[in-house]
């Protein structure tokens, strides 16, 4: 028997329990779905698959609001992309001289306040005319009119792979809550000079926890 | 889609039974990336003697349902029988498109039940 799910109270309900306050409307047609957000999904539901019914129970290998793809305590990971993208002037493939700086805005409020934030992770790809000997150097400051204090540097050897930052701890307190969105400046900077490089993408990979949903790994019954 | 009850209302003992949740019948498709739908299951059946005695995997029933199940064999009118209920449950996880176009891998504690019990 096939049953629809009648729009209105129970639908609400339901949509409720699974902390969605209304239905996303459709999926955004331009949005590919990450492979990270993949990696991170099928990772958790072959675990669960094989923590289930006549198996391990759940509690013995699978530990709950834990995203073991990431080794960090948590039950929600967005992978949230750069607002500030559509807004920056396209960038020359190479220049010399001084490097641009680049703003990046980050949307948050689907985030709810009882969530406590465990890991904020800057993903970045830049794409550069070529290889330069020392590397290079990222800092992220906040944006704003004047320019804030650098809230964080750290050395990129390469740019042929995806450049993470840990923004929790450093952009952002650990115990604070969730902003409503988060405006960074970052810039690049290469060691030895060299042609800039390009940011072509940026994303924020937020892991919250919230603790009205993650009861305690419950004990097998004696 | 579920497994129809059979033997009358109760329909037999206390199991679990199979009750399959597609997105797309509940129409959230299209904002749901995975999975396309999972086995919720559900309980049901009787919690007369003697099912009430044994609980799944050999675990000792609770000694509550039991005095329940003789109350009701002994005086049907004193106290109903005990409830077919969730005994052990297993997380799923969903990934969706929320409504700032963000990517959401989520996890959901206590939507799969696994095996049923007399409480």
């Amino acid at each position: 028997t096939y049953a629809p799910v009648p729009p209105g109270p129970a639908a609400a309900a339901l949509l409720q329990a699974l902390g969605l306050p209304d239905a996303p409307r459709d999926a955004p047609t331009s949005r590919p779905v990450p492979p990270v957000m993949w990696r991170l999904f099928r990772r958790r539901d072959h675990q669960e698959a094989r923590a289930g019914p006549r198996r391990t129970p759940p509690g013995a290998n699978l530990r709950p609001c834990h995203v073991e793809g990431l080794g960090v305590p948590g039950n929600i990971v967005r992978h949230v992309p750069d607002r500030g993208a559509a807004a920056r002037p396209p960038e020359p493939s190479s220049a010399a001289g001084q490097c641009p700086e680049w703003t990046v805005v980050f949307d948050l409020s689907a985030v709810e306040p009882a969530e406590r934030p465990s890991q904020a992770r800057l993903e970045l790809r830049f794409a550069a005319a070529e290889a330069t000997a020392g590397g290079w150097e990222l800092s992220v400051a906040p944006a704003g009119a004047s320019p804030g204090p650098v809230l964080l540097r750290q050395a990129v050897p390469t740019l042929g792979t995806p450049v993470r930052a840990e923004l929790l701890g450093a952009a952002w307190a650990r115990n604070a809550s969730t902003p409503r969105s988060l405006r960074l400046t970052l810039a690049l900077r290469p060691r030895a000079p060299a042609y800039c490089a390009r940011l072509s993408e940026a994303s924020l990979l937020l892991v919250t926890l919230d603790p009205r949903l993650c009861h305690p790994l419950t004990r097998p019954r004696r | 889609e579920a497994e129809p009850a059979v033997g009358g209302s109760s329909g037999g003992a206390c199991r679990a039974r199979r009750l399959y949740v597609s997105f797309r019948e509940v129409g959230w498709h299209r904002w749901v990336i995975a999975p396309r739908g999972f086995l919720a299951n559900y309980c049901q059946g009787k919690c007369a003697l003697p099912a009430a005695m044994s609980e799944p995997g050999g675990a000792p029933a609770l000694n509550h349902a039991v005095l329940r199940a003789l109350m009701h064999a002994a005086a049907p009118g004193a106290a109903g029988l005990p409830c077919c209920v969730p005994a052990r449950l297993s997380p799923i996880s969903v990934l969706f498109f929320d409504n700032s176009d963000n990517v959401v891998l989520r996890h959901y504690e206590d939507m799969v039940v696994d095996e049923c019990g007399c409480r």
